[in-house]
């Protein structure tokens, strides 16, 4: 996180905050639910306490102008630029202003009202720009459910480093931004896609680019909205351009950027027994989808559209030298990648062993 | 006759002079003296921006530079006031 230059901050901790000018593309009651839950997020981590008026100057006011509106920071029509504030200070100091041009929404849509908002009154208590892409002060937009928001960690340390702790007998924590080469780095589940590799980690997942081997790392709610954070397991079944995520006992099939119509099902769909509620790893290859559950495996055939008899059986019946837990698994050529931890397995389908072990993310170029 | 509208390269030119003026401080351009002018500021701050956004530093307006400058943001600069 950052703090803007100079420091600015209220001196006093309870604010008060006017919406002087509304967008018409929401009711107002959806506006001010939106900014308030805005600025409720920044409450509930600090003694922050901001308090609506509807007439006088209030310390921070809210107004969605277009164009050049007279502050030196003319707006520039939709995207681009999506809304600017001020820091903490009199007059136009802690005001915050939105591009009336652009499309304001309540939900996924772009653009979400309280993401942004929520962004802005950062600026208004004395927050700049964070370099953590995770944060909600990071500078560019990034959609996430409003309903499961949750402030990262990264911009709880912002704003008590201005304000200090909040009254909360128990701080308050938030997610904290995966990184590539940290050596405690697990996955969550891996799966192919078109040639790309995805290594998802909570909310977010890295693409691997086959060819050039460059890795990005971007939120899953950028690219599927709807899917939730925190998947299990996921493989690609080629043969369809499909790619199966797992969470709990649900799963989803994405073609691409889209999610398939009728999902999420239940994976008692594939034949798993009600005592299986959720899977760690999951893998296809050659018309048999093997399923990874706890130190157990399930193999199904795709083209029968049945789990296979004789199964589950232990891992290492299968996979000799692949014991414990598998965090994920996926194919490339010839092998199996089994990711366990901080270490992957090359597992040769010929040779039928173990023929490399390595350090997980090596594959995120660590 | 030429098509009307920049180049590609003009087109990518106005993306990072207008990006790194609005969230870099770099001084417009009728503002700058002939040091400012200068094509090393420029790399400086084209530096500082994929810094900022743990891109590779290259100081040129790479494909994932101009991607990252495309992207829909807050109005408020990366660095400075």
């Amino acid at each position: 996180f950052m703090l803007t230059p100079g420091n600015p901050k209220w001196k006093q901790t309870n604010l008060t905050y006017r919406i002087i000018k509304y967008t018409t593309q929401l009711s107002e009651t959806d506006v001010e639910a939106a900014i308030k839950e805005a600025f409720q997020v920044w409450s509930d981590v600090s003694t922050l306490t901001f308090t609506k008026i509807s007439q006088g100057e209030a310390d921070i006011e809210i107004t969605f102008v277009q164009g050049d509106h007279g502050d030196n920071s003319p707006f520039d029509g939709p995207n681009g630029i999506l809304a600017h504030a001020f820091q903490p200070g009199q007059g136009i100091g802690g005001d915050a202003h939105f591009d009336a041009e652009e499309t304001w929404t309540t939900t996924s849509s772009n653009y979400n009202l309280f993401l942004v908002a929520a962004h802005e009154f950062g600026h208004s208590l004395g927050l700049a720009h964070s370099t953590d892409p995770g944060a909600l002060m990071y500078p560019n937009y990034a959609f996430h459910d409003p309903s499961t928001y949750n402030l990262p960690q990264d911009d709880i340390n912002g704003i008590q480093t201005i304000y200090g702790p909040s009254n909360n007998p128990v701080q308050p924590t938030g997610p904290t931004t995966p990184t590539a080469c940290d050596p405690r780095l697990t996955f969550d589940a891996i799966a192919t896609l078109r040639g790309e590799i995805l290594f998802f980690k909570d909310k977010y997942f890295w693409r691997r680019h086959p060819q050039l081997g460059m890795v990005e790392l971007n939120f899953i709610s950028l690219f599927w909205p709807s899917l939730p954070d925190g998947i299990q397991a996921a493989y690609e079944e080629a043969d369809k351009d499909l790619v199966f995520l797992f969470k709990g006992c649900q799963y989803w099939a994405l073609r691409g950027y889209d999610i398939e119509q009728g999902y999420p099902r239940v994976i008692l769909d594939y034949g798993f027994p009600s005592s299986v509620q959720a899977i760690d790893a999951a893998v296809y290859y050659r018309r048999k989808t093997y399923f990874f559950v706890k130190d157990q495996i399930w193999r199904y055939d795709n083209q029968r559209q049945s789990m296979e008899p004789g199964y589950p059986k232990s891992i290492a019946s299968l996979f000799p030298g692949i014991g414990s837990k598998i965090d994920a698994v996926f194919q490339q050529n010839h092998v199996f990648l089994f990711f366990s931890g901080q270490i992957y397995y090359t597992f040769d389908l010929g040779a039928h062993r173990v023929t490399r072990v390595r350090r997980s993310n090596r594959w995120l170029n660590c | 006759f030429p098509v009307p509208g920049a180049s590609p390269k003009e087109k990518n030119t106005r993306i990072v002079q207008d990006y790194l003026e609005k969230f870099y401080q770099l001084p417009p351009k009728g503002f700058r003296s002939a040091r400012q002018n200068s094509s090393s500021v420029i790399v400086e701050k084209l530096k500082e921006m994929q810094r900022f956004f743990g891109l590779n530093e290259t100081g040129k307006p790479d494909r994932e530079t101009l991607e990252m400058m495309q992207k829909p943001r807050c109005g408020v600069p990366d660095s400075g006031d």
